[in-house]
């Protein structure tokens, strides 16, 4: 889903 | 992980290190917006709820519970220690939470990337975080005092956002399916802040105020 990409910075 | 990413994690965590050493060997938070760490705690709050339904790296749970424990003890120093919480600057740092936190709060409800409660809650996050600088750069507007801890901690900061960026760019190229426009524009607009911030500390510096510690 587009919501969980980039979800992996702080 | 891209070394940017690191150095500007890294950077982030220096500045929470700073402020701590700075409360707990002046025993004193001058200068310090309590208004601006509560926000902060709120941004990490809303943003780390994810500790409970998603995993990415050790690195990343580890850090997340730093930057959350980290800024509840800093939190913690302001109200309750019996020294610090007698240096908190109560008058000038007046700013109000909801003329940030109610903007915010609607935006994350108008623009984000999906209608569901951890997402709107972390979009928020996101949102409040770009802010949250606001109160502080008021105090040292109304104080114009900055000792050299608080310049390092709002120096730190900054170059945390400003190596997201060089993150971003580096994500950019070589991820094609990265794009988080919410969090670049956000991300943009706080490092503008910082660049403020920093013109008036510069502003301060030239002219001599309690800037060596004794």
């Amino acid at each position: 889903s587009p919501s969980s990409e980039g979800k992996d910075e702080l | 992980m891209n070394l940017f990413r690191l150095a500007g994690d890294m950077s982030h965590l220096f500045s929470i290190v700073l402020i701590l050493l700075k409360i707990y060997t002046s025993k004193s938070c001058a200068g310090l917006s309590m208004k601006t760490q509560e926000l902060y705690t709120l941004v990490f709050v809303t943003r780390y709820l994810d500790l409970f339904y998603s995993y990415v790296s050790l690195y990343n749970t580890v850090m997340k519970l730093i930057f959350l424990a980290s800024s509840f003890g800093i939190l913690w120093y302001m109200r309750y220690h019996k020294q610090v919480k007698q240096t908190y600057d109560r008058e000038q740092d007046t700013f109000r939470h909801y003329i940030l936190v109610v903007p915010c709060a609607v935006l994350a409800l108008i623009v984000n990337n999906e209608l569901s409660v951890t997402e709107v809650l972390w979009t928020f996050s996101i949102y409040l975080e770009a802010v949250a600088i606001l109160p502080q750069l008021v105090l040292l507007q109304r104080t114009k005092n900055v000792d050299n801890l608080t310049g390092q901690y709002i120096f730190f900061l900054g170059a945390y956002r400003a190596l997201y960026i060089l993150n971003w760019i580096y994500r950019y190229w070589t991820e094609p399916k990265y794009r988080q426009y919410l969090v670049w524009a956000a991300g943009l607009v706080q490092t503008g802040l910082y660049a403020d911030f920093f013109y008036y500390y510069l502003k301060s510096w030239q002219a001599g105020e309690k800037l060596r510690l004794p």
